[in-house]
């Protein structure tokens, strides 16, 4: 499964 | 958003808060590698792109704005406004064995070879060894200043915090990002060596002096 990548984090 | 993330940040953010201080009371960059924050530089810009393409919240734009804006401006201060000050014989890691191999893995190693993720990857493998030429010129000149040393630990602690941000996320969301992971794991374990001889000087009232 494709995780969300982290791109709400700084 | 949770407290180890929240902690992470204020720790990123007491970190550039503490080396502009030292640069401005001091008006020195002596012992501050100009190289890593050149590295930083290249990191934060690669990595919010995004900032006027995608709105997450008013906290993630002000800090994304005050990191840009803070390592140019430390920039500035250590090539030009404090320049004769600049230790360059000592800042002399060749950081082109970092950006080129980093280069290199960011295109085969991502979650989606597409421009925008390609850089992010980038700039994730990228910040994991910024903090390189800025140990290396420490080790070369043999000792760091107090406020470097606090400066350091602050740095090291934010990915450390993320990391168990990570887990946290992992077990609350279901949340898991195996580069930014194994980066932060990478780039934490880079300031071990330091953080033994933080809590064991530092913290002790001496100085951080290695074995020249």
């Amino acid at each position: 499964k494709q995780w969300p990548s982290s791109k709400d984090e700084l | 958003m949770n407290i180890f993330r929240l902690c992470g940040d204020m720790s990123h953010l007491a970190a550039i808060i503490i080396l502009l201080l030292k640069m401005w009371k001091t008006r020195s960059v002596a012992g501050i590698s100009g190289k890593s924050q050149i590295l930083f530089a290249t990191v934060f810009t690669a990595r919010y792109l995004d900032l006027f393409t995608s709105f997450i919240s008013i906290y993630n734009t002000c800090m994304k704005v005050f990191f840009i804006g803070t390592v140019y401006f430390t920039i500035y201060l250590i090539y030009m406004k404090f320049k004769a000050t600049y230790d360059s014989n000592h800042d002399s890691f060749r950081v082109e064995f970092l950006i080129v191999p980093v280069g290199g893995l960011a295109f085969l190693v991502n979650h989606e070879f597409a421009p925008l993720e390609i850089i992010w990857t980038f700039s994730i493998y990228l910040e994991s060894v910024a903090i390189l030429p800025q140990l290396f010129m420490i080790s070369k000149t043999g000792e760091a200043e107090t406020i470097t040393s606090h400066y350091l630990f602050a740095l090291g602690s934010y990915r450390a915090l993320y990391l168990c941000n990570w887990i946290y996320r992992y077990y609350a969301e279901g949340f898991f990002d195996l580069i930014a992971v194994v980066a932060g794991v990478v780039q934490t374990i880079l300031y071990c060596d330091f953080f033994y001889l933080y809590i064991t000087k530092v913290m002790k009232g001496k100085k951080i002096s290695l074995p020249a």
